[in-house]
């Protein structure tokens, strides 16, 4: 806007209407350092003098400024010095003022927002309190979902529960047969050091033999066929040789010892298929039981609809506590749901349900039961003719 | 005409 060539004038010296902003810079020179005042002279006398050549340019601006110029526009005044080149002290001057009154507006400013905000705070947190409070106590949507939660965490418990299941079962398969592996490979062990033994055993007796026959029977043990190997020792040589060779002797053994091979096959087979098997069973019955024993805890039995007895009402019966009994009309027809109190103890109240499907207690002498399939329908026939 | 009906369990007893 104002070059360094033509410097603005500054409002005092150009209109004396306006007052206020001429006071506010006197007391910006009050608050400036001695070496600053001591500046300032020489650029005030350079900047009249330089107003005094521009001052027919600018003169129509001060007319606006006082039309416009209210009483509260001094702080329009740092705006001027910051924009012109009045040279450091000047410059830096207004700035200081202006930021002078910046703080204290951001002052104010601050403790309007700290007042607000602890306000705010304390509300909000008194309405949130309140909301806690209420969906506590009420018992409807909160228990509904809170039940919807324990339905979707049990779900999600059997599964894993059953995923376990599987993967335990996987390991159990997979130990029996490495364990089946292990066994085999074990009696094969066996075997081979049967096999060698009596190979040992069979050179030891040959080697008898022939230091019996050495010694002329003073050591060692005679031979079976000692009158047959007494003139044939080839033989015996032989035999040697056709057992060392697996010859036909073996390769009988061999042949039996092939067909009975499959035994430990199929029991292999079966306890890989059997024990999984097994251990279903096993779990579908624990899993039967735990049911049952849920449902009991629960106070009612499991209703089997083929056991299930009816009776009919004989007389009008007014419930005197309606969160535990029912209301019966003579000749309500209902089904027994229980003989017994939640204890599980004979009672003279049973647990019924009635045709509109009302679960409560009623006294036991104020309905006979039906004994038959066929008698309900008879009753029923009987109630629709009256 | 209706019985007085037997006496209630504890369960049922509204006291």
């Amino acid at each position: 806007m104002s070059s360094t060539a033509v410097p603005r004038p500054k409002p005092w010296e150009t209109s004396a209407s306006l007052e206020e902003p001429q006071r506010n810079a006197q007391s910006l020179s009050a608050m400036m350092t001695s070496n600053q005042q001591d500046s300032r002279p020489t650029e005030e006398s350079n900047n009249s003098n330089s107003a005094s050549e521009s001052a027919p340019e600018v003169l129509p601006r001060p007319a606006a400024l006082n039309s416009s110029g209210t009483y509260g526009e001094s702080n329009t005044i740092p705006g001027i010095y910051g924009n012109s080149n009045y040279g450091i002290p000047y410059d830096n001057n207004p700035y200081s003022m202006n930021s002078i009154y910046g703080n204290s507006i951001g002052r104010y400013g601050y403790g309007g927002s700290y007042y607000g905000n602890n306000y705010g705070s304390f509300y909000g947190g008194g309405y949130g309190a309140g909301a806690g409070y209420g969906m506590n106590n009420g018992s409807g949507l909160g228990e509904s979902t809170k039940a919807t939660f324990q339905l979707i965490e049990s779900l999600i418990g059997a599964v894993t529960g059953f995923a376990q299941m599987l993967e335990s079962t996987y390991m159990a398969t997979h130990n029996s047969f490495f364990t089946m592996i292990s066994v085999a490979e074990q009696f094969g062990n066996l075997k081979e050091m049967l096999g060698s033994f009596f190979g040992i055993f069979a050179i030891m007796k040959f080697l008898k033999k022939i230091l019996y026959r050495a010694t002329k029977g003073r050591l060692g043990i005679p031979p079976k066929n000692f009158a047959e190997s007494e003139g044939s020792k080839n033989k015996l040589i032989e035999d040697f040789q056709k057992f060392n060779d697996s010859g036909t002797i073996n390769s009988n053994e061999k042949a039996t010892r092939r067909k009975i091979s499959w035994k430990p096959l199929l029991f292999f087979l079966m306890a890989v298929f059997g024990f999984p098997y097994l251990l279903n069973k096993f779990i579908t019955k624990l899993q039967t039981s735990g049911t049952i024993r849920a449902s009991q805890g629960n106070g009612s039995e499991p209703i089997d609809p083929s056991k299930l007895e009816f009776a009919r009402a004989l007389y009008d019966f007014v419930p005197e506590n309606p969160e535990m009994e029912v209301a019966l009309k003579k000749g309500d027809l209902m089904a027994i749901l229980s003989k017994k109190d939640p204890l599980g103890r004979d009672s003279d109240w049973w647990k019924v349900r009635t045709k509109n499907g009302n679960i409560g207690y009623i006294p036991y002498n104020y309905i006979e039961i039906i004994k038959r399939r066929k008698k309900i329908e008879h009753v029923d026939d009987e109630t629709r003719t009256h | 005409r209706p019985p007085r009906p037997p006496p209630k369990p504890l369960h049922l007893r509204t006291e």
